[in-house]
């Protein structure tokens, strides 16, 4: 994987992270 | 959506969770998200499990908003209460029966399915000893009876 393919799957993966602290957050 | 190979680990607790769909929304939330939190940390990468967790995630959010007047999922202390709760039930249900010598498909899968739940628990923290025992118990219980059974043995 080139490195636009290699950030686009880290940033997918931060708001995967983000997605799953704000669901925590709330609990 | 078919589960990528690399998350076969968190098979159960999904299955769980669809199993309590219905039966406690709670239960199945946090089954979710302890597969959610699982998966995450196996694979978050490759195309197929991302694609697969990012479903997950919607579903999730979907169903905490459903059960947003639920305090059991609104309050950590209220959910933790609630899981560990139906997590004992399961368990002395499976170990009466165990004590009254009756052995049969769905006691081994309370006891297996409160094995999981007690994984489940974690999400909210550090087990307890007592949990970790239960767990273990449990754990141990579900495979003896279930090979016992299937091998026509009566269990000890």
């Amino acid at each position: 994987m080139g490195s636009v393919g290699t950030s686009v799957a880290s940033a997918e993966q931060d708001e995967l992270s983000q997605r799953l602290s704000r669901l925590r957050d709330q609990i | 959506m078919a589960l990528p190979p690399q998350l076969k680990a968190i098979q159960h607790y999904l299955r769980t969770a669809q199993e309590h769909e219905k039966r406690d929304p709670v239960v199945a939330y946090y089954c979710r998200l302890y597969a959610m939190q699982t998966g995450m940390k196996l694979d978050s990468k490759t195309p197929e499990c991302r694609k697969f967790l990012v479903k997950l995630m919607d579903q999730l959010e979907t169903m905490k908003k459903d059960l947003s007047d639920n305090e059991s999922i609104t309050q950590e202390v209220v959910g933790n209460a609630h899981l560990e709760n139906y997590a004992l039930k399961m368990f002395l249900y499976a170990d009466n029966e165990d004590r009254a010598g009756q052995f049969h498909k769905n006691m081994v899968k309370s006891f297996y399915t409160s094995s999981l739940l007690l994984d489940v628990i974690s999400v909210f923290g550090e087990l307890s000893e007592e949990n970790i025992q239960h767990r273990k118990y449990a754990r141990w219980k579900a495979t003896y009876i279930h090979n016992c059974l299937k091998n026509g043995e009566t269990p000890q």
